[in-house]
């Protein structure tokens, strides 16, 4: 466990609650990609499943416990208890095109053919690619809340961290997974423009709208 | 290299 993990976690959780909080106080998902959150949560349900065969530390299954529950709750909110705020109208992703090819990938190129690893594998894909129909929304609407950028930001930072401790991981222990770095190389890229017009208009205390 | 069961990152 090094320093950029371990920030990096944090920020990923920071960026789960801030949308909850969000949900919660304004009573209203207007804004937010309920199709994104059904990835985040299938991704975390595919991966997290070596909960009932491996035990690796309490950090880490106390940590995966929380995501799982919170994406949960993220999408219950969004589709029950404030579905009436919720702008299905602008979520018009296809998921087809997202899991069609993730699925066909994580059977190709996986670590090992076996159910777990297969769901593991596609685990990784998915999250890299789980957060388009949320861009694709703001870049329909042409404008996105502060909060639901604040959002952005932390997700996007926390896969910025973890291509830092894989850096460091490789120095420390030689360990890297080819399958977790090239797809979170892939996913941070993915933030790199939300980045550009978080750093040069949120952070001036403007709203975000594309022209 | 990398053990194959034991994904310890989140």
């Amino acid at each position: 466990m090094n320093i950029f993990r371990i920030l990096g976690d944090v920020s990923h959780l920071l960026a789960i609650i801030i949308l909850l909080v969000k949900i919660h106080r304004s009573k209203s998902c207007a804004g937010i990609s309920g199709k994104s959150q059904i990835l985040f949560a299938l991704v975390f349900t595919t991966r997290y499943l070596d909960l009932f065969t491996t035990f690796i530390s309490l950090y880490n299954t106390v940590m995966k416990v929380i995501f799982l529950i919170c994406a949960y709750i993220t999408v219950y909110m969004i589709y029950v208890k404030f579905r009436k705020t919720f702008d299905s109208e602008n979520d018009s992703f296809r998921l087809e095109f997202l899991l069609v090819p993730v699925t066909g990938l994580s059977f190709l190129e996986n670590h090992s053919f076996t159910p777990l690893e297969i769901l593991w594998t596609f685990s990784i894909y998915l999250e890299s690619v789980a957060i388009l129909p949320q861009l694709f929304m703001i870049s329909k609407t042409g404008e996105a809340e502060t909060i639901t950028t604040h959002y952005l930001f932390f997700l996007g930072l926390y896969r910025a961290l973890y291509i830092a401790n894989w850096v460091w991981r490789y120095h420390t222990e030689k360990f890297y997974d080819q399958i977790a770095v090239v797809s979170g190389v892939v996913q941070t890229i993915f933030y790199c423009d939300f980045f550009y017009l978080y750093v040069t208009k949120v952070l001036k205390g403007k709203k975000l709208s594309l022209p | 290299s990398m053990d194959l069961a034991k994904h310890d990152e989140l």
